[in-house]
């Protein structure tokens, strides 16, 4: 029950976020679509790991994201410092 | 503003996931 009640937080700190990010980058829509391909290619990634049951190695682990995401948002120290408030064992 | 696209709000669903799964790992 509690899980449930700190979905919409998630969420919404999600929405937050995002939105954060398309007004930063508005002028530079290429970091934005990157940002994207970071997040879809972890997300495929750990689906691959969950539908092989721990037999599959991600190409791509937290720490990469992390190092990517990093290198994406050089200069802006507030939104990868909240990134990392989304990453687990960052 | 809040104009999502289909492409931001897969965005939001993989970070509210990944949030998810940190906090069920802490």
């Amino acid at each position: 029950p509690q899980l449930h009640n700190t979905q919409p937080v998630e969420f919404n700190h999600a929405i937050n976020y995002v939105n954060k990010i398309k007004n930063r980058f508005q002028n530079q829509p290429e970091i934005y679509k990157s940002f994207l391909e970071i997040l879809h290619t972890y997300q495929k990634e750990q689906r691959n790991m969950k539908e092989s049951q721990g037999n599959y190695t991600p190409k791509l682990t937290e720490q990469e994201v992390y190092a990517e995401v990093a290198r994406l948002f050089k200069n802006q120290e507030d939104l990868l410092a909240e990134f990392g408030q989304f990453l687990p064992d960052a | 503003s809040f104009d999502f696209t289909p492409v931001d709000s897969a965005a939001v669903f993989v970070l509210s996931s990944m949030a998810r799964q940190r906090r069920a790992s802490q």
